[in-house]
């Protein structure tokens, strides 16, 4: 799912 | 990364840098408002509580790092270091109203019911709204400085250049998160009045002056 996922935005 | 991505980031980092150095040369912080600005400092420290859990790349570091000292040292020159120039009169709008409702629709739209899940998407939230405090300052004052309305447009392009990165990004990546486009639209939209008047007057070299 997304929330896994790092955010590479800011 | 993309160009809109990147765009977007330098534009709200020159924003960023455009309100230091209006408060820092006037010693002035007349016409900000310092509401907007706490709301900015919370959204960003919210946000990057995953600079502890997480490396991305050194850029997205440096940017965060940055977003986060600016934003408390603009709270900081505001509230301690250039007071006596703070307009609280006409910085009335309750961040309750805020604050509140965003608290409580991260706690019901998020991607994953987890601490650090909920900080980020109530700081999504938050941000597409902390900018209102500020629009209703300059609604009730009539009038901005042209520092900060470039300001504005600095920190409303900002947002509009992420929903070209969010489009790039769907169609060549495939990749689309709903909270933050949802709310980075939101954000946009509530800017839409103040560019018409940035374009149609400051453009032309006229104050921002709102009709009577």
């Amino acid at each position: 799912s997304l929330s896994d996922e790092p955010k590479d935005e800011l | 990364m993309n160009i809109f991505r990147l765009a977007g980031d330098l534009s709200h980092l020159a924003a960023i840098i455009i309100l230091l150095i209006k408060i820092w040369k006037t010693r002035s912080c007349a016409g900000i408002s310092g509401r907007s600005q706490v709301l900015f400092a919370i959204v960003f420290i919210t946000r990057y509580l995953d600079l502890f859990t997480n490396f991305i790349s050194a850029y997205n570091t440096a940017m965060k790092v940055f977003f986060l000292g600016s934003s408390i040292g603009t709270v900081y020159l505001m509230y301690l270091k250039f007071k006596a120039t703070y307009d609280h009169n006409h910085d009335t709008f309750r961040i309750e109203f805020l604050l509140l409702p965003t608290a409580l629709l991260s706690l019901v739209l998020n991607h994953e019911f987890s601490v650090m899940e909920i900080l980020w998407t109530f700081s999504i939230y938050l941000e597409s709204v902390a900018i209102l405090p500020q629009l209703f300052m300059v609604s009730k004052t009539g009038e901005a400085e042209s520092i900060t309305s470039h300001y504005l447009f600095a920190l409303g392009s900002y947002r509009g250049l992420y929903i070209l990165n969010w489009i790039y990004r769907y169609y060549f990546e495939g990749f689309y998160d709903i909270i933050a486009i949802v709310a980075g639209c939101v954000q946009t939209i509530l800017y839409c009045d103040f560019f018409y008047l940035y374009i149609t007057k400051v453009l032309k070299g006229k104050k921002l002056q709102l009709p009577a």
